[in-house]
């Protein structure tokens, strides 16, 4: 499991 | 990008797009929450200050820079331009509460403890919540116009379909981010009760107005 390391969703 | 992120801002898009043309042209903003809308501007302002230092896509800048500026032209329109029509007296739902528990829950859950993320996630937990005085408003006068609810309807739908998104990412890309799931679920959830409605009396060309 990855946990997003930058936001790009809006 | 997938099919469902990408129908999910078509769908808030949309809602954003019918709010200001019903405010527009009926030239009033009745019914509308402004402290809803205050807090809408709150979220997109602190989650896209990362337009200035993380860049994604155009495509992301360009939704980022139109959701900020609607935003705040919705709020110009229902506190200067026609604020004569806002109806505030029915507008009472305390949303400072709203403010002080999603601070507190960015300070205490989040990825890291940092200015930017800590703003991005109290904006994720107060989108969650921002449509409350909203519905609170809705269920004080016991109705709302149909061009109310179409911009509800787009607006709820859009966190769920993004909720599909989440599912697809995680299955093909492995990407989770279980704090914008878990609260795009309580978010969704919160519009339950109004899908309901509008399913059952707006799609049949009803008017939305709650059993008494």
């Amino acid at each position: 499991i990855v946990v997003a390391d930058q936001h790009d969703e809006l | 990008m997938n099919v469902f992120r990408l129908i999910g801002d078509m769908s808030h898009l949309a809602a954003i797009i019918i709010l200001l043309i019903k405010i527009w042209r009926s030239r009033s903003c009745s019914g509308i929450s402004g402290k809803s809308q205050l807090l809408f501007t709150a979220v997109f302002t602190c989650r896209y200050l990362d337009l200035f230092t993380n860049f994604v896509s155009i495509y992301n800048t360009t939704m980022k820079i139109f959701f900020l500026a609607s935003s705040y032209a919705t709020i110009y329109l229902i506190f200067m331009k026609f604020k004569a029509t806002y109806n505030r007296n029915h507008d009472t739902f305390r949303f400072e509460l709203l403010i002080v528990v999603s601070v507190i829950l960015a300070l205490l859950i989040n990825h890291e403890f940092s200015a930017t993320e800590i703003l991005w996630t109290f904006s994720i937990y107060l989108e969650a919540v921002a449509i409350l005085p909203q519905l609170f408003m809705i269920t004080k006068t016991g109705e709302a116009e149909s061009i109310t609810s179409h911009y509800l309807f787009a607006l709820g739908s859009y966190r769920g379909l993004y909720i599909l998104n989440w599912i697809y990412r995680y299955y093909v890309e492995g990407h989770l981010d279980w704090i914008a799931v878990l609260s795009g679920i309580v978010q969704t959830g919160l519009y339950c009760d109004f899908f309901y409605l509008y399913i059952t009396r707006v799609m049949k060309g009803k008017n939305l107005t709650l059993p008494a």
